[in-house]
């Protein structure tokens, strides 16, 4: 009872993580998260696009429900005023906070992340978010375009860094000022890459050369696919270095040579990533709060490689709606470490060899529209009821039940016995 | 025995919103009145089956009774979903199940 919360959103992110078995990945801290947490090997988004994702599980409710398929509507307007999982902490007691993209900023969001419903102090954004699709690439040529793949030199960057050094940056004052002031807490830290554009320090090119990155195992689109269900990805179209090589609309293929380019880039991102999250957890640490706050990392969805010759999110395909999901609950998933030892720290991507494993797995299939009662039920408050058929009028209770008996179910790591082998 | 065990194992429900049944520049993000058909997926450790049926923005409601297209992948023989199964299967056990 009475533990803080760290609530890790990661935009656009599938599970290109060491502790999901990717070989290639370079993602040591969130490995590390891993290695004392329960990891969901089959955690699903209900829908593969960032507001209405985010909307459906920071309410509990399903897109049907919050009736939010776009950007362009508020749920408290359009479909029922219901309450939000940060506004459920709130009202128990705890201080909320959100740092970077937690909320889809904009209409669906009520252009202030739900403040002052969800959240004690106006949420923080990035004062470099404005730069994000600007032309900040700097070409061959040596101009600047508005490229997909976009290794910056974050020195030539506005204000000489990037969006998300700032929420880090931002989360760690945050976690300082709640220790000195004794305060539980619920921090929400809502991270932008490996969304698109793929801008990242370019040096984290190093870790991925380009020869050892390769297309994705099925790269055709299937034949048996009807046309309603491929996306056509065209956001990604609409990047200088994408339209320059004038692919056709919709199936494209994109040249063998420019796919790998994105993979490549989709990796140096991630582990990007995995160093701003590597520092934070170090911070955790630093403050002796890392055996009193329950650490969740999720993504609002994921990103299809290439797969089925698609790019992006947008459909219903597993490469996209797929996500990381972990718990890390001091004294559940992992015994409590003596006062003064590291429990999270910071691992270099390139000097650390990653040999960790997950505490606990569980290859349960469940969904993020769970991610309100289970915490709930983790910090010892009260679960919303389940809805009724029809919910529009109420507004408390979720559409996805409680998973932490699958936490308890996986912690000595055992084969979970599958009934359908 | 499949339909018993497939019965007792959890279940995760995804959707996506389509302005036509080809792809055109908005099939990526439609806007709420140009919905013309929502993909509702069902999806286990075993198989995903979905259902690309009408839908009504004015009242938000999905026909199950017009179904557009089926996808089926069963996650053991096909688990990068390369190969849709839907059309050489009889589903009335997951057509039940999602309804």
């Amino acid at each position: 009872d009475g533990m803080n919360v760290l609530f890790i959103v990661v935009d656009d992110l599938r599970p290109v993580l060491g502790c999901y078995g990717d070989k290639l990945v370079k993602s040591p801290n969130i490995d590390q998260l891993a290695a004392r947490s329960v990891v969901f090997s089959n955690a699903y988004a209900q829908q593969a696009v960032c507001a209405p994702s985010r909307v459906s599980f920071l309410t509990g409710r399903r897109p049907d429900t919050t009736r939010l398929y776009d950007f362009y509507s508020y749920w408290r307007v359009h479909a029922g005023n219901y309450s939000t999982m940060p506004q459920y902490f709130k009202e128990n007691g705890y201080v909320t906070l959100s740092v970077g993209k937690v909320f889809h900023p904009g209409v669906s969001s009520n252009y202030t992340d739900d403040y002052p419903h969800s959240w004690s102090i106006p949420p923080f954004h990035p004062s470099t978010e404005k730069y994000e699709n600007d032309k900040t690439c700097r070409g061959k040529d040596g101009k600047l375009y508005a490229d997909l793949v976009c290794p910056v030199d974050v020195s030539e960057m506005p204000s000489g860094t990037l969006p998300d050094i700032q929420s880090t940056e931002e989360a760690i004052r945050l976690l300082n000022v709640m220790k000195t002031n004794n305060q539980k807490f619920f921090l929400a830290v809502g991270y932008h890459k490996p969304h698109i554009p793929l801008r990242y320090p370019q040096e984290f090119l190093k870790l991925y050369p380009l020869e050892n990155i390769t297309l994705a195992p099925d790269p055709w689109i299937p034949e048996k696919l009807p046309s309603v269900a491929y996306n056509p990805w065209t956001d990604i179209r609409q990047r200088d270095d994408v339209r320059a090589l004038n692919v056709s609309f919709p199936y494209g293929p994109l040249p063998d040579d420019f796919q790998r380019q994105i993979r490549q880039s989709y990796y140096a991102a991630v582990s990007y990533l995995d160093v701003q999250v590597g520092l934070l957890l170090n911070a955790l640490d630093n403050v002796g709060l890392s055996n009193s706050t329950i650490v969740v990392f999720t993504a609002d969805h994921g990103w299809s490689l290439g797969e089925h010759g698609e790019w992006a999110k947008y459909s219903n395909f597993d490469v996209a709606t797929r996500v990381p999901l972990m718990f890390y609950v001091p004294g559940m998933t992992t015994s409590s470490v003596s006062q003064g030892e590291k429990v999270f720290p910071y691992l270099d991507p390139f000097s650390h060899i990653s040999d960790l494993v997950p505490q606990g797995q569980s290859k349960k299939v469940v969904e993020l529209v769970s991610l309100f009662s289970t915490l709930a039920e983790l910090a010892g408050l009260q679960v919303p009821p389940v809805c009724p058929e029809t919910s529009f009028h109420v507004a408390l209770c979720t559409e996805g039940a409680s998973i932490v008996r699958y936490l308890n179910a996986s912690e000595n790591v055992e084969e979970e016995k599958d009934e359908c082998d | 025995d499949t339909h018993r065990c497939f019965d007792e194992e959890p279940v995760a429900f995804s959707q996506y919103p389509r302005p036509a049944d080809t792809p055109q520049w908005n099939s990526d993000k439609p806007k709420l009145k140009d919905i013309r058909v929502m993909g509702y997926s069902m999806r286990s450790a075993h198989y995903r089956y979905t259902l690309w049926v009408q839908f009504n923005p004015n009242n938000f409601s999905a026909n199950f009774e017009d179904v557009h297209a089926g996808e089926l992948y069963m996650v053991d023989t096909d688990p990068n979903q390369d190969h849709n199964i839907y059309n050489k299967t009889s589903h009335g056990y997951f057509l039940k199940k999602i309804l």
